[in-house]
C-alpha cells in the first residue's frame, strides 16, 4: 500500500535526530 | 570545522554516526537544493557510513550521488502522485 512510502525518505533537519535509522532495540 | 574521519565515527555509536555525517552533508546538499535538502541528506543517509565518508571528501561524486537522488525522488514523488 502506497502509505508507508508517504513518509519516504526519512527527511533529515539539522540539530534534529534523524528518524531514518532503524532502531536497534539494546 | 575539521573533517570528519573514519575514526571520530568508530568512536560514536550508528545513531550518533549517521547525525554526524547528516549535519556534515545537509549544508552541501542544501546549497545545491535548497527545497530538497532535507530529503536527499535523508535519502543518502541510508548509504553505508563509509561509502558517506568517501562523498564528503569528494565533491565530484557527491554532486553525482545528489543529482541521482534528486532523480529517484523525482520519480518517487510521480508515482505518489500518479497514485492519488
Amino acid at each position: 500500500n502506497g502509505s508507508s512510502s508517504v513518509n519516504w525518505p526519512p527527511e533529515f533537519r539539522p540539530g534534529e535526530p534523524w528518524k531514518g535509522y532503524p532502531n536497534i532495540d539494546p | 570545522q575539521e573533517p570528519l574521519t573514519a575514526s571520530m565515527l568508530a568512536a560514536a555509536p550508528p545513531q550518533e554516526q549517521k547525525q554526524m555525517i547528516g549535519e556534515r552533508l545537509y549544508p552541501l546538499i542544501h546549497a545545491m537544493h535548497p527545497m530538497l535538502a532535507g530529503k536527499i541528506t535523508g535519502m543518502l543517509l541510508e548509504i553505508d557510513n563509509s561509502e558517506l565518508l568517501l562523498l564528503l571528501e569528494s565533491p565530484d561524486s557527491l554532486h553525482s550521488k545528489i543529482e541521482e537522488a534528486v532523480a529517484v525522488l523525482q520519480a518517487h514523488q510521480a508515482t505518489e502522485t500518479s497514485h492519488k
